[in-house]
């Protein structure tokens, strides 16, 4: 059951702070690319958001969540929520 | 919607609202389970080409073409990607990859906000007229993020973040979830920036009424929108075997009872079940309800599971009871099978009734529709309450506007009651709840936005709020239909909409993104907190006292510590001072300030009583002290502050608690 809960993928937005994209990178889609690369082989990025916040939405285990927070240039790692229709 | 406008104003004098033109030049999105464009309530006839300043687009896919949109329906697109990361790729033959409406709501919602008339609009002969949106010439623009399995929060910032980019000027979301902080709440996040570039932002309050504390979407960047009711119901004549006669609420249009009298049941009765009084599914005992009508209490599963339920177990009729949480309130649902909801007293009389005769019956005809319904409004008791939880110092919810038993457009995917047994199709549907108040909301802020290009959102919501009322015409305070008493600010917020006013507000709470940089410093938010919302870089001063009530909000929230006092002394009185600054949005004119309170126990001194604007835009500063005497934890007073010049009255509600 531990096992399965660390390796059971959630889904996250991630919030970057785009004023410190670090200079190697020619733009901010391949930093986010880079840095989810970093923590996981397989993960995809759900979409990038560039309007009303910096970063992307990707799916990670609890494990890679944490490793992507402790990153340079990460402001939050925060799970999706679900919403109701009122 | 239909009677909305004439219950608002809004039909009364066209020449006060703004041109037609100008209402066509903005752009209302709406987040939600996409549209139905076959429907005539987005007709595009009469309107000027797309805005210039519009860069969205009609994504085209299932049962969805480009030629679904038009210049009202200018921009519809869908996100899915969160959606399908939970649940899997999207079973096409439940539900179109597409922005179109499969459920019904969004269809609602956006032609509450901004349908174009329709002539003849009724559902099954109920609530006819003309159907016409909140702000009938603007441009729709639906944001799918709402999908069979929910709505998931990546593909609602992604619709978010692309709705600001492709350029809305409002944006309407009557969904919600927990609440969060505000760095940790993507919504919340979203909606910061959103406004931050001059979109106004509305979400619904919540339907966790009437319990207190129960609201969502509490951001002070969001327009929060509670529910009442309008002065239209569909009356139910019930009557009993003893000859007593009651009145319920039905939207019932098929083959109706029999004009004799029918054996009733309480469920309870007819069921094993410990709960069986609610009508759950499968805890009927057929044998005890066939050819019955049966009496259901509200609560536990959705009211018109209620009706299948009794419909499948050979049950002639159903008569809906609220209990003691609901009240007096009576929502209407187009059941399957002869229906009645009532409320608490009718359903507690009619219960006892049962109890007391060997062989009780009853009957019950309905199919009309009473307009004048006198009071009205009163607060929906589904309808989320305050204080907020928070941030106790931000007074939510904001206002009410309509939203029970609402008319307006629906999918032609789903039938009225949105049960999959349901196979009727209709083009209009009543429905009840805070996602319908909140586009009536989005779409008279369009209206404001229309008349003035140039307000802010925080603005917009100033006006929505000040001119708002909070009582009827004889002074009475707004009711709150699920106690039957006089309702709070943290009932109502500000009170009810009236678009009319709102127009015209006189003066306004202007906040811009500073202010709420400055009211995240009083959050005692770390940089980082404020960079994740704000996206910006912000230091807070270390030397500089920021206070969480000095946001320029267009209403007070004063949560007050009872001091613990040793040895059974008379503890000191409370004192906080707030400060507020008014705009002048109209011509130059003098203002003196008047508050109402509701307790002795508060006393309110307003500096400087008097406020002088010469021109427009001009800026005056006062406070509010506030000396509170002590009072026992979970006290709750409520007070009323005013400003008037003769012309203009631009009111706030002032809530104090004691914790």
């Amino acid at each position: 059951e531990k096992t399965n809960q660390k390796l059971k993928k959630k889904t996250y937005i991630i919030h970057m702070d785009r004023t410190n994209m670090p200079q190697a990178f020619d733009d901010h889609f391949q930093w986010y690319d880079s840095s989810l690369k970093s923590v996981s082989d397989s993960a995809q990025m759900l979409y990038s958001y560039s309007t009303v916040i910096h970063g992307f939405s990707t799916r990670l285990t609890v494990e890679e969540a944490e490793l992507m927070e402790k990153r340079e240039g990460i402001l939050a790692v925060i799970p999706e929520a679900k919403y109701e229709l009122h | 919607t239909t009677r909305t406008p004439e219950f608002l104003g809004l039909g009364k004098s066209d020449s006060f609202f703004p041109a037609s033109v100008k209402v066509g030049e903005v752009i209302i999105g709406i987040l939600d389970t996409g549209v139905w464009p076959e429907l005539e309530s987005f007709n595009d006839a009469g309107l000027g080409p797309v805005p210039t300043s519009w860069k969205g687009e009609c994504e085209v896919g299932k049962n969805f073409s480009s030629s679904s949109c038009n210049r009202k329906l200018i921009g519809a697109r869908y996100f899915a990607k969160g959606y399908e990361s939970a649940f899997g790729p999207i079973d096409e033959s439940q539900e179109s990859k597409s922005p179109k409406d499969d459920d019904g709501h969004g269809t609602h919602t956006s032609t509450t906000a901004a349908g174009s008339a329709v002539t003849g609009a009724n559902l099954f002969g109920y609530a006819s007229g003309t159907a016409r949106g909140m702000a009938a010439q603007a441009r729709v623009a639906t944001y799918k993020v709402c999908w069979l399995g929910g709505c998931f929060g990546s593909d609602i910032l992604a619709a978010i973040d692309k709705a600001v980019e492709d350029g809305v000027n409002v944006l309407s979301l009557s969904l919600g979830g927990s609440s969060p902080d505000y760095y940790r709440d993507n919504v919340a996040i979203g909606a910061f920036s959103a406004a931050a570039q001059g979109v106004f932002v509305s979400c619904s309050a919540g339907n966790g009424g009437p319990s207190s504390g129960s609201l969502s979407n509490v951001a002070p960047w969001i327009t929060t929108v509670g529910a009442g009711t309008l002065d239209r119901d569909f009356p139910a004549y019930i009557t009993l075997g003893n000859g007593k006669k009651f009145t319920g609420e039905s939207l019932y249009s098929g083959k109706p009872l029999p004009d004799s009298l029918v054996p009733i049941v309480y469920a309870a009765h007819a069921s094993n079940s410990t709960s069986g009084s609610s009508c759950l599914t499968g805890t009927l005992n057929p044998a005890k309800v066939a050819g019955k009508i049966v009496v259901c209490d509200r609560g536990g599963n959705s009211r018109v599971q209620k009706g299948v339920v009794v419909k499948e177990a050979g049950g002639a009729g159903m008569i809906l009871a609220n209990t003691e949480t609901y009240g007096e309130e009576e929502l209407a649902d187009a059941h399957l099978l002869p229906a009645a909801a009532v409320g608490q007293k009718t359903g507690d009389a009619i219960k006892s009734y049962i109890s007391s005769d060997a062989n009780p019956t009853a009957k019950f005809s309905t199919g009309t529709t009473r307009l004048g319904v006198q009071p009205s409004p009163v607060v929906a008791a589904f309808s989320s309450r305050g204080p907020n939880l928070l941030t106790p110092h931000i007074l939510k919810p904001d206002l009410i506007a309509p939203g029970v038993n609402i008319l307006a457009g629906w999918t032609g995917a789903a039938g009225p009651t949105g049960l999959d047994g349901d196979k009727r199709r209709v083009a209009f549907n009543i429905i009840s709840g805070t996602s319908m108040s909140c586009p009536h909301i989005s779409g008279l802020a369009a209206l404001v936005k229309a008349a003035h290009p140039d307000w802010s959102p925080a603005a917009i919501r100033s006006a929505l709020m000040t001119t708002a009322y909070s009582t009827y015409k004889n002074g009475e305070a707004i009711q709150d239909i699920s106690s039957g008493l006089p309702s709070t600010p943290f009932d109502i917020g500000a009170g009810h909409v009236n678009p009319g006013a709102a127009l015209d507000p006189g003066l306004v709470y202007d906040t811009t993104t500073d202010d709420y940089f400055v009211f995240l410093c009083a959050l005692n938010y770390t940089s980082l907190q404020i960079k994740v919302i704000a996206k910006k870089d912000f230091t807070c001063s270390a030397s500089k006292n920021y206070k969480l009530e000095d946001l320029n909000y267009p209403s007070f929230a004063v949560p007050l510590e009872t001091p613990s006092v040793r040895g059974g002394g008379d503890a000191a009185p409370t004192t906080v001072k707030y400060t507020r600054t008014l705009t002048n949005k109209a011509a130059s004119s003098t203002y003196k300030v008047s508050e109402t309170s509701k307790s002795p126990s508060v006393k309110i001194v307003v500096e400087p009583e008097s406020l002088s604007f010469a021109e427009e835009n001009e800026q005056k500063s006062y406070t509010v002290t506030f000396i509170a005497s002590p009072m026992p934890s979970g006290t709750e007073s409520f007070a009323r502050l005013e400003w008037s010049d003769g012309k203009h009255i631009v009111g706030s509600p002032i809530a104090f608690t004691w914790t």
